[in-house]
């Protein structure tokens, strides 16, 4: 159990607070306005009305003795970094903070927070990988420089092994999960799924390797 | 190439308009806002500005000969739900919205919206799994139900190969990739590493698994 503030309530500060909540761990979640912090009442362990550039405001909740504390401020660029400024001072060992531009990321971590996220651009990059190709169910990039993809079994593949189908000496891609629908309607993932596995038709097949493994294969499959 | 809409050029939308742009297709940007079209001007294709609820002006800009449109608007769902319809009977095939409240997805897929997106949330969900636990550095859901975890390599792992860790049959998961800091500062990812494989300290490990297979690796390296 560790404990977290959220400071701004907005969608993803109400998000990072209730999933934080559910995974079992103590949040004091704060926002200026009322109404944002009503609707938190009743899910987080404590939300509280203030000003978080007031120091005196950010202590008398107890601020100081959270492990994480997450900054999701964005219309008010100021108040982000009045506020990260504050928990510094204050001694918070970890800051996380949301940046809506560039430049306001880059302030951030000469401030010394711990993480910056950009959720509208990093969901942007998801969603934009997944549309632009026709054969590109999910797409997810990893800091890594590995992205994983989620592509229809091309018909070339139907009816083959995977030990037949040598992915990876032919693609460089690895072959992590398939997924595939059952009689009945359900859904059944095989992860990890052996050399012998058939692929059949309809399956979707997730596939791990660099970004220009992954377009070349969309290349083979138009 | 294909071509799209985004409709809302706000962070996400922004994000979205320029993100297809560099993968290489035509992308026309809408958004009510002369502002909002000028940060993009020279960046997409075509940026324009309308009343998107204007199927008069939505003609006219071409938007009925896009394959995919986009609609990013958030604050005013009212708005949201008119471009949608309006989109619908001008007769774009595919469309992606955003929502911002479950209502709100709901009432798009009951208009026919082909993919509802949250993106704050799933960012959220995403960055509150990586700050939850002190052992798991990046978390990633797939729609398949399986999860990707990277964690340090706990100490017990340091100086011993794959094969005798044999992490799939004792913690049911699969080890996707390995990421260590190379001499002189650089970073290296082995993806798929073999079973000769010997890990170091310092390595990161990318975990491939269902969520709860996760958590107990996570309550093991405490
Ligand atoms: N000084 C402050 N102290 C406490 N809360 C604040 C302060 N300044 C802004 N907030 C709150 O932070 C929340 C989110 O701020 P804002 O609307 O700027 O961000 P956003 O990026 O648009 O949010 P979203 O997560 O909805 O995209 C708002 O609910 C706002 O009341
Ligand atoms: N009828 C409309 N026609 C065209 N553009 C519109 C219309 N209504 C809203 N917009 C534009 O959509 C954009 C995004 O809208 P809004 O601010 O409601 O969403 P948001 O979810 O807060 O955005 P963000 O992606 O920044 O989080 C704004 O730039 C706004 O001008």
């Amino acid at each position: 159990k560790r404990q977290f503030a959220v400071i701004g309530l907005g969608r993803f500060g109400a998000a990072m607070a209730t999933t934080l909540t559910t995974l079992g761990h103590e949040v004091v979640g704060i926002d200026a306005r009322d109404d944002a912090v009503q609707a938190l009442a009743d899910t987080i362990e404590q939300a509280v009305q203030l000003d978080a550039t007031d120091v005196k405001a950010l202590r008398a909740a107890g601020v100081q003795n959270v492990e994480v504390a997450v900054v999701s401020i964005g219309e008010n660029i100021e108040a982000s970094l009045l506020v990260v400024m504050q928990l510094r001072e204050i001694g918070v060992k970890a800051i996380v903070a949301k940046a809506v531009t560039p430049i306001h990321g880059r302030i951030l971590e000469k401030l010394g927070v711990t993480r910056v996220v950009f959720p509208e651009r990093e969901m942007a990059i998801r969603l934009a990988h997944s549309l632009a190709s026709r054969n590109v169910l999910d797409y997810v990039e990893f800091s890594a420089g590995f992205s994983i993809a989620e592509v229809p079994a091309p018909e070339a593949f139907v009816g083959r092994t995977l030990r037949q189908l040598e992915i990876r000496p032919r693609f460089g891609l690895t072959l992590i999960a398939v997924r595939r629908q059952v009689p009945g309607g359900g859904e059944e993932t095989t992860v990890a799924p052996g050399a012998d596995e058939v692929i059949r038709t309809g399956d979707r097949l997730a596939l791990l390797g660099s970004q220009a493994q992954i377009e070349k294969l969309d290349d083979l499959l138009r």
